[in-house]
């Protein structure tokens, strides 16, 4: 049965929807079935990935009762199934919280990974994200103000493991590593003596490459499959099939 | 009388809290007295500027009618004020769309700038902050995935328009161009191809000084003055001045 993965911070900008997209097409590429749900009222994802109109939305999902398969396309990759963000998204009020766990219960069989990328908050659809979740993947920006928000990520996470039973697991994956500059060692020495082994193995480096990406509307593999932000996202993929929930 | 700015784009780690933080340093800088409103509940520009606690917040200014000299304080730096955010601003549903300049309408005197720092959203704190000010300044990062959010920037803009008798100016200012990288010039030409005279004509480079300067509690002025990136936000103030309202 598929594990499901929210890709979430709400510090803006760190690289929760490269991290998504890119997760998303490594553990397709390596043979599995994944759906990526676009939870940004930006659309950032969809727009990188999509081949058709989807008949229903994500928000005729939650609200209408419109069935998982209504709203998912084809992304042209194999394996890699798209549930494209929507407008609406942006002001969507927490209401049942077990409805996504409800919705997706049809196609748990079908799906090895279900990753959801979540706008920068933690109201609204991240919150539903978070409560429906196995595991929360944090990127953290190699930065200081990134570093600062992750006080009030923690304050909500406690809020979500009060309204859940068991809380998500979590793992924090840095990202933009620049290896020449001080900042970044500094960032990361801090992250890894707060969260020890729930930081990720696999550190994604700066990659200009990668920021070239969306605009060829390619994933890493195939804009530049020989380099180190792709070596990067494929080791991590590996280190998300070995530590499987 | 002062001029109201909002610093906002939905586009999450663009540098508008950079912005607004340095922007109000020079103007102060400057001699000019500015007030800096912290709209972003993870509050990390009150974090970097702030000297003492306030005895009320921004939720009490808005909600409960407090006094906005009560929940604002001194930063250490001459002529420079803050409001700082807190953390129920995250929920905050606009409710009379003038509240704000209402409330603001006692120290309109006492200041000459009014700068508010807005969280990665277009609905509520930062709707009020639209609909507020005299001018929007939208800090474009220069990479792709931020040339795409403009778009439903312009669209929240129209709905902004519709709700106000003369919607804000609009001024781009390109931030982390990194003139080694052909996306960033290719992103630059694209935004001043689209928004012309609107786009500032400083430019602020990609800088580890900036990135480095919260980790200090300083400005750039304080972190490295003689640096390119001080002298960047100076050119951008001075511009400010120039075109005020
Ligand atoms: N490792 C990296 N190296 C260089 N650029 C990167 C890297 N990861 C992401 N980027 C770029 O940084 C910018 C921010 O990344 P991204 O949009 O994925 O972040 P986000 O957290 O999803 O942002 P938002 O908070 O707006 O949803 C984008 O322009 C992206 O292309
Ligand atoms: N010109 C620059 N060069 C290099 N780094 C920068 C520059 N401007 C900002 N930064 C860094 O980039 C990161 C994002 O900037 P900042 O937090 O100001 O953006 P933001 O738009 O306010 O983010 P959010 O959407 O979370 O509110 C921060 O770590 C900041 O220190
Ligand atoms: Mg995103
Ligand atoms: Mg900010």
């Amino acid at each position: 049965t598929a594990s499901i993965y929210a890709i979430a911070n709400q510090k803006g900008g760190v690289g929760k929807t490269t991290t998504a997209v890119n997760l998303a097409a490594a553990l397709a590429g390596r043979e599995h079935r994944v759906l990526l749900i676009d939870f940004d009222a930006q659309g950032s994802t969809s727009r990188l990935l999509r081949e058709e109109p989807a008949s229903a939305t994500i928000a005729d999902v939650l609200l209408e009762g419109a069935v998982i398969e209504s709203a998912t396309v084809t992304t042209g990759r194999r394996g890699l199934m798209l549930m494209p963000g929507d407008r609406s998204m942006g002001e969507y009020a927490l209401g049942d919280q077990n409805v996504l766990r409800s919705r997706l219960a049809g196609v748990m069989e079908a799906y090895a990974y279900v990753i959801i990328d979540c706008p920068p908050s933690l109201e609204g659809a991240t919150l539903l994200a978070l409560l429906t979740c196995d595991e929360v993947i944090v990127p953290v920006q190699c930065e200081y103000l990134a570093l600062e928000g992750l006080v009030s990520l923690m304050e909500a996470m406690e809020g979500v493991r009060r309204m859940r039973d068991e809380g998500p697991r979590m793992r924090y994956l840095l990202t933009m590593f620049d290896r020449r500059n001080n900042l970044a060692w500094e960032v990361a020495r801090e992250v890894q003596g707060h969260f020890g082994d729930q930081v990720a193995e696999a550190v994604i480096p700066r990659s200009v490459r990668l920021a070239e990406s969306p605009g060829f509307r390619r994933t890493i593999f195939e804009h530049d499959p020989k380099g180190p932000a792709a070596a990067a996202y494929q080791a991590f993929a590996v280190e998300v099939e070995r530590r499987g929930v």
